[in-house]
């Protein structure tokens, strides 16, 4: 089973610490010097067991994003790689003897927008790319480092997030709540977005268990706590409940507008 | 007494948060729009009494610095209010009758830089403003909503801090050490730079003692713990102990390399 996902936000806003938290592992990738002068994309395979299912995780990080004095073109190169994808898969779907059975599908499954936790707004970059990328891939935003907010300035954050998305006509993946065994459970959790998460792969002592947490002197913030963030939710609703439908509308709806646009010209 | 700071740091960094902390007064500001297409300085100034003196405080805000796309301008705005306020005063000690006794003066005596807790390293950003402003001004560099980052990573952080602004050539204000009687105190504090500041002016009881402090599900940081963050470090260096050096330094150093280059065109 192939799943890739692309992540999207600052360098140090907490994407390969969210991953390894994610996945349960520690994924070995080269770091990246700080004073790359454009945006580009690195990409990682991992073989990994994910519950039951033999999973071929493909990681996607988008490199020194944010990081320019001038950003008006940060999101092209990772729009460029996702057009990239979807491009390859249409050359395989137009070949005579094709073998989509086995050709390792590339395309991005799912963004995870990494928003930066200033309390206020949206920054005009996460809009513009945010926009920029809507129509081609499911866009998952999520509230980085949510031990920065307090539970009162979060919730403000949140309406604040979804009614600039809205305004801007931003379009996020909602969870589908069409099939009746995770409709439920779906539509609770598309009221919680953004997913304000924290990351941390530290162990740390709490009662007589050994959690996921990050020690402050003032106290523990401990991953896995439904009260301390959203790491759960983004977890059972990303990896377990609609892998699949990821999969699905980015083969059904964002390919399928790829080809159309692309075979029209 | 007049001392007039700069605030310069992203939207949401948490710089009214920290001057209202500071000065224990909330200050009075309309609040910008987000979407202000271009870097603006907005100044306020207000009467305080702060131990026995009093204090006619200028607070000068970088208003959306850091939200356009492109950002390779958008220390310019600042340097140029920064220039505007040594020449009006150099204007005035140019004068055949002049009152530099009665003159309110306008020049910036600090600059408090805020630094993104990414935990990794400065922003090109960063980097490319403290440069533009280091001849001008005296820079101190804060950490800001330093509660995202636990003790281990601060203190890298700080390392790394210090190194690139050193290996860059940005010169940030040191306290003074020569005077015998805060020498000690000043090298000691010089150490702990930049400092880790964390702001509120929300009130927790914490013991049987209100405090400023910052309540999350999973502890409460208190802004004058120093424990917690250095905010009772800044405040002491800035507000009760160098304030007059900070104003010295301004006259006989910033704006003589002003004047001097001006009146040599
Ligand atoms: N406060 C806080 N810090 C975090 C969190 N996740 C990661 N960090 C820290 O942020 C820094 C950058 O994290 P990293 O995952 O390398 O960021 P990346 O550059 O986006 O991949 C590290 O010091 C992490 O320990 C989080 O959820 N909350
Ligand atoms: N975690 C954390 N949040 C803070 C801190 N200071 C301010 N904030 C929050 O950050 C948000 C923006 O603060 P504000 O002072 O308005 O930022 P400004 O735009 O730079 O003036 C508000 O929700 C504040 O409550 C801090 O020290 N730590």
């Amino acid at each position: 089973f192939c799943f890739n996902i692309l992540c999207v936000g600052e360098t140090g806003i907490g994407k390969s610490t969210l991953m390894d938290t994610l996945f349960n592992t520690h994924f070995e990738s080269t770091p990246s010097s700080h004073d790359l002068p454009n945006v580009t994309v690195k990409t990682n395979t991992y073989e990994l067991q994910e519950s039951s299912v033999r999973l071929k995780l493909t990681i996607v990080d988008s490199v020194a994003f944010g990081d320019q004095v001038d950003k008006s073109d940060s999101f092209k190169p990772i729009m460029e790689y996702i057009e990239k994808q979807f491009d390859m898969y249409l050359q395989e779907e137009l070949k005579v003897k094709r073998s989509l059975h086995t050709y390792h599908d590339t395309r991005i499954h799912a963004c995870l927008y990494f928003i930066t936790p200033t309390g206020h707004s949206l920054k005009s970059l996460d809009l513009v790319t945010m926009k920029a990328l809507d129509s081609k891939v499911n866009i998952i935003p999520v509230v980085a480092k949510a031990d920065t907010i307090t539970k009162g300035e979060l919730h403000k954050f949140k309406i604040r997030i979804i009614s600039e998305l809205v305004s801007n006509g931003v379009q996020i993946y909602q969870f589908p709540t069409d099939d009746e065994t995770v409709a439920d459970l779906n539509a609770s959790m598309n009221t919680h977005l953004p997913f304000a998460v924290v990351g941390s792969m530290d162990e740390v002592k709490v009662g007589n268990k050994m959690v996921k947490a990050r020690q402050y002197p003032w106290g523990t913030v401990q991953v896995e706590n439904e009260n301390h963030c959203d790491f759960v939710r983004l977890r059972e609703m990303l990896v377990r409940t609609n892998m699949q439908d990821l999969v699905e509308t980015t083969h059904y709806r964002h390919y399928e507008l790829y080809r159309r646009s692309k075979l029209q010209d």
